[in-house]
């Protein structure tokens, strides 16, 4: 069934937090689980990685200062290497 | 600071770069200017020298391009990704690839590529990303307010010397605003040259690689500048300048290229080609030159002959070029910069500088090539 506005407003994001976390620290791509795994252990832990790289307060959750960092322009290089 | 998984360093200290391409958002000399001060940000703190090439392979290939551009890292359309690098290495390792869907700027405004240049030839030079927010390797864009106050911070100095080590040993490694070396010291050395002299506006500016001197003969100050402080698209180490007081213009020379300088302003529709003011081909850059605004007329020098340009024409003037020492008696040395003070031709050359009364004919003092700077 087709998402609401916010529903599909969050999915976007959530694509793009995937993205971020895939693409910058090395979170395994694995389309399918993210929405639901978004409290899951393994992505927490990444969100957690990410905001303590990148100065922000670590809360391991999607706050707005989170969502407005990965928004900012910046080098297509990974934070992390692998 | 971090560097690359398993170090990946250069294995050598003289590199060469090439600008395969260009963006539409920028005239060439500001690519090649930004790249240019961007690898001497580098250059400065490590034993690392760069050489530009113009074909074939460079060890960093630096180049524009847009979504899909021939590696695994397509980029994305305007924001988000500005730009990325490779880490040292052969072919496609050390290049570094900026997102022309960007906006490209020399100025605070837009994406400025000299800032993204600066950290993404640190990745090519074997620098990752580093959690130091006041890094130039931070991974996230932030502009400045005033780009002539931007500094490599410990963090960066500490990564890339960790690879690569100081300049010298013992040469303290500049981590603050460090007055750059050719303060007082070298400004009262006996042997300084200068690369060009032009008048502004009552004033005089004396050009030495990426700086200048600004004197004021009425109130006898001496300031000191960076050239990228008042002109960001201008290049370093210039030929020649000279001022056209009826245009209130500074036209400056580098190479086969000239800008007209109005003010702090770089004028629409530079750099032009010298040639396009009547040069032979043959002619590759000039030396000095000096605008005489009584006679509407401007004098280039190139090595031991001279031009003669018609300011009301516009166009160089038939018989030229002559022998500088025939019209100049006692110029009879390559010149590096001339200027007009006091009714008199200062020319300079190396450390001497010869002051020429054109009534007389003739040179009247040889001096210092910095006596300007109340030594």
């Amino acid at each position: 069934y087709p998402l609401d506005g916010a529903a599909r407003g969050q999915d976007t994001s959530m694509e793009l937090v995937q993205q971020y976390l895939e693409n910058y620290y090395n979170l395994p791509k694995d389309a399918k689980q993210f929405v639901r795994r978004r409290d899951s252990g393994p992505v927490v832990k990444k969100i957690r990685e990410m905001q303590k790289f990148l100065g922000l307060e670590v809360t391991g959750k999607l706050d707005s200062d989170t969502m407005e960092v990965i928004h900012k322009p910046r080098c297509g290089i990974p934070d992390v290497g692998d | 600071f971090t560097t690359f998984p398993n170090m990946p360093k250069w294995r050598k200290t003289q590199l060469t770069y090439r600008i395969v391409n260009y963006t539409p958002d920028l005239p060439r000399d500001a690519v090649d200017s930004a790249i240019e001060r961007a690898l001497k940000v580098w250059e400065e703190v490590t034993p690392l020298t760069f050489s530009r090439l113009y074909e074939g392979e460079a060890d960093i290939m630096i180049s524009f391009a847009v979504g899909e551009h021939g590696d695994f890292y397509r980029f994305d359309g305007p924001g988000n990704v500005l730009a990325h690098a490779y880490p040292p290495g052969q072919g496609i390792y050390g290049d570094a690839h900026f997102d022309d869907d960007e906006q490209w700027t020399m100025e605070t405004a837009g994406t400025n590529l000299f800032l993204v240049a600066v950290h993404e030839l640190g990745h090519s030079l074997g620098l990752f990303h580093s959690a130091n927010m006041e890094a130039v390797m931070y991974p996230l864009y932030k502009s400045l307010t005033d780009l002539a106050q931007f500094r490599l911070s410990q963090d960066d100095v500490d990564g890339i010397q960790s690879l690569y080590g100081s300049p010298s040993d013992d040469t303290p490694v500049p981590t603050k605003p460090v007055p750059p070396t050719h303060e007082p010291l070298a400004m009262c050395d006996p042997a300084l040259s200068l690369d060009a002299v032009s008048t502004l506006r009552g004033e005089v500016l004396f050009f030495k690689d990426r700086h200048f001197w600004r004197k004021s003969f009425r109130t006898h100050e001496l300031e000191f500048h960076l050239i990228s402080s008042f002109w960001p698209s201008l290049p370093s180490d210039l030929d020649a300048a000279y001022e056209v007081t009826s245009k209130d213009t500074v036209f400056v020379f580098k190479g086969n290229q000239f800008w007209g300088v109005r003010g702090g302003e770089v004028q629409a529709g530079y750099p032009r080609s010298i040639h396009t003011l009547g040069f032979p081909p043959t002619v590759k850059k000039i030396d000095a030159a000096i605008s005489n605004k009584d006679k509407k007329k401007t004098y280039f020098f190139v090595e031991d002959k001279y031009w003669r340009f018609d300011e009301k024409r516009q166009s160089m003037e038939p018989g030229f070029p002559r022998q500088i020492a025939e019209d100049f008696p006692g110029v009879d040395t390559k010149i590096d910069a001339v200027f007009e003070a006091f009714g008199f031709y200062y020319f300079f050359s190396g450390s001497s500088q010869l002051e020429f009364d054109p009534n007389a004919k003739k040179v009247t003092h040889i001096l210092k090539s910095n006596s300007w700077f109340n030594c």
